[in-house]
């Protein structure tokens, strides 16, 4: 049973993953099996969700200015049109003969092909919008790198003004990513950097403040000042990159490395 | 997502007509 890396692919593709396997084994077990049904209407309903599917997959690639997905999405979209047409074609040989031993073997061949299509398709989307929040986070990374340049309260004021909602942003959708993950230890990772983001940030701005008070006084601790500064800037982009990092672990990561 | 629905009747269908195949052999085992 293959493992599936988020709430909402599992819950689309893991109760036809079950038929399927069963499916397989039922036929194994059968051997040579009952007449088969005419399958020609469920068929039928298949294609003409294909054909959904693909219109829809189409629009998603011409919509999308992500070079991966562009690149990836159309060979699973054909994963699933040429599964459809083993379908079609093991329908048409049941019709004709309802006990054809290579017109179940192509019936499985197509509900197997639909299923790793579509789930080819679901991680291809599902990958793409993950590299949709690791823009936001390297957005974060850019704004962190910009603090140790920062030494009047004018700038600070527009830093807070640029880091804020892209902060903000971040926050939302790496908490809702984290929801959707069927692996607790990532999604436990996530929460935990998170939460050390949303701590060091503040503590980050207020070094940053005392840094400028310093340079505009007397400068005297300027040195200490602008290393506690960075030593909290260092951490947080610590955070985001291990957020980085998970974000783009899937199940089968972890077991390929065990 | 209009790609999440598609998928989603995707496997509606590939659903039903999984039941019908194992449904003809269920009586043999």
């Amino acid at each position: 049973m293959p493992v599936f890396h988020t709430k909402t692919i599992e819950s689309i593709l893991e109760p036809v993953a079950q038929q399927v396997s069963r499916l397989v084994i039922l036929h194994e077990e059968a051997e040579d099996g009952n007449a088969m049904p005419d399958l020609s209407r469920p068929v039928q309903a298949v294609s003409i969700a294909v054909t959904n599917l693909v219109k829809v997959g189409r629009e998603t690639i011409n919509n999308s200015d992500d070079d991966i997905l562009k690149q990836d999405m159309p060979n699973s979209l054909a994963r699933v049109e040429d599964a459809s047409q083993l379908l079609e074609h093991a329908s048409a040989m049941l019709r004709a003969d309802p006990y054809s031993g290579p017109a179940r073997k192509k019936l499985i061949e197509g509900s197997r092909g639909i299923l790793q299509g579509t789930s080819a398709l679901l991680l291809c989307f599902d990958e793409s919008e993950v590299r949709k929040i690791i823009r936001e986070c390297k957005r974060v990374l850019d704004y962190l790198a910009v603090s140790e340049v920062i030494d009047t309260m004018e700038d600070l004021v527009q830093f807070l003004k640029d880091l804020s909602p892209c902060l903000s942003k971040v926050t939302r959708e790496v908490s809702a990513r984290e929801k959707e993950l069927t692996h607790q230890v990532h999604s436990e990772i996530l929460v935990r950097c998170m939460e050390q983001v949303k701590i060091l940030a503040p503590i980050l701005i207020c070094s940053m403040k005392v840094y400028i008070h310093i340079v505009e006084q007397d400068g005297k601790g300027a040195g200490e000042a602008a290393e506690n500064r960075n030593y909290l800037a260092a951490r947080m982009s610590d955070e985001i990159q291990e957020i980085i990092r998970v974000l783009q672990l899937t199940t089968y990561d972890e077991d390929q490395s065990e | 997502e209009m790609i999440l629905e598609a998928a989603k009747g995707i496997m509606a269908a590939s659903s039903a007509l999984v039941r019908a195949a194992n449904a003809a052999q269920k009586e043999l085992i």
